[in-house]
């Protein structure tokens, strides 16, 4: 069941790391980005991680909704990690505008498994068709939705964010989705 | 199967993307780092990918062996992934000096999602444990030759080093496997 370990991959060898550090990031950041005091306020010290059921993921928030923007980097974390000496792990800060023109910050990303899981769906060799694709992305949300229940270290730094395909002709549904959490 | 969506996930989400820029980073690594021309004359240009049967991973490699020394790291390369902006991709050049003294320059580091198999082998409710992990990093390096035999991106530019845990108590274990490849 690929969906599994990809979960429990995305925990150790991701979130299980970055998200007991990810709040003095956000703290280092605020120090240095005066202007988003306001914004970041209103927004969430909370990783964000988006999960879409069709596993249809995009590298540039901005471009699937135009009241996303992103706005600059958190700084940098660097780990020695398996022979790789200090391998980067840093995260994105977008600026969200809601219907009424507030703008919230927030530190926002797509579960990126779910690349694996979309381009093995259309790799023939990798024995994992599109109608299997949904229940492995429903799957990985389950499974990951336990781990972080369980992990200390993980415990309401995170917030999983799983969009259903009904609304993708709304130009807004992405930021009204994030908005909502 | 964890290990057979480990391996497709290394491949489809880290391999494909660094293999094919990894002549022009060592290219550029070499015009900046004038020293090593020889020693790299006599190591190798593909990324050596350290697989080590027992899982059992070192985030350092010069711990490993004293033979083995950190050189420096290949140029970062920068790419916008599933929201994160510029997620840098590196790697660490190591200088490996076998038993007649003569250095090899080489790109080379452990298969992370080894590290995945290991703590999902301590952590009880990840459904997986130390009896099957062996097996499980076995089918790893099956599945992950396969697909990369396929790869026209990848083809030539990587060696996959599966390392036995018959001689663990010989210090310049790691360091002899390496220069053998
Ligand atoms: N050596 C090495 N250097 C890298 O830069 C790197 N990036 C990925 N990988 C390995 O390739 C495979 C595919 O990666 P993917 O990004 O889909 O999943 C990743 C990704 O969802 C998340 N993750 C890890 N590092 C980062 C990061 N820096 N930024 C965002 N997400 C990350 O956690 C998963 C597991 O990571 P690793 O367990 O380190 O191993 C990965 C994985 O086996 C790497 N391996």
């Amino acid at each position: 069941n690929v969906a599994h370990g990809l979960a429990w991959s995305f925990y150790l060898g991701y979130l299980k790391l970055v998200l007991p550090r990810l709040e003095d990031s956000i703290a280092a950041f605020r120090a240095t980005h005066q202007a988003s005091a306001q914004s970041w306020g209103r927004g969430s010290k909370k990783l964000l991680i988006l999960i879409p059921v069709n596993a249809n993921i995009s590298h540039k928030l901005g471009d699937e909704d135009n009241n996303i923007h992103f706005y600059d980097n958190l700084p940098n974390n660097e780990i020695d990690r398996a022979g790789v000496r200090g391998r980067v792990y840093k995260h994105s800060v977008y600026r969200v505008v809601d219907e009424d023109g507030k703008a919230y910050d927030c530190v926002v990303e797509y579960a990126t498994p779910l690349l694996t899981l979309y381009n093995m769906s259309q790799e023939s060799s990798a024995g994992f068709g599109e109608s299997e694709r949904r229940q492995q992305v429903l799957l990985f949300y389950r499974t990951l939705q336990d781990i972080l229940e369980q992990s200390l270290e993980c415990r309401n730094r995170y917030k999983l964010i799983l969009l259903n395909d009904e609304h993708v002709d709304d130009p807004h549904f992405l930021s009204k989705a994030i908005v909502r959490h």
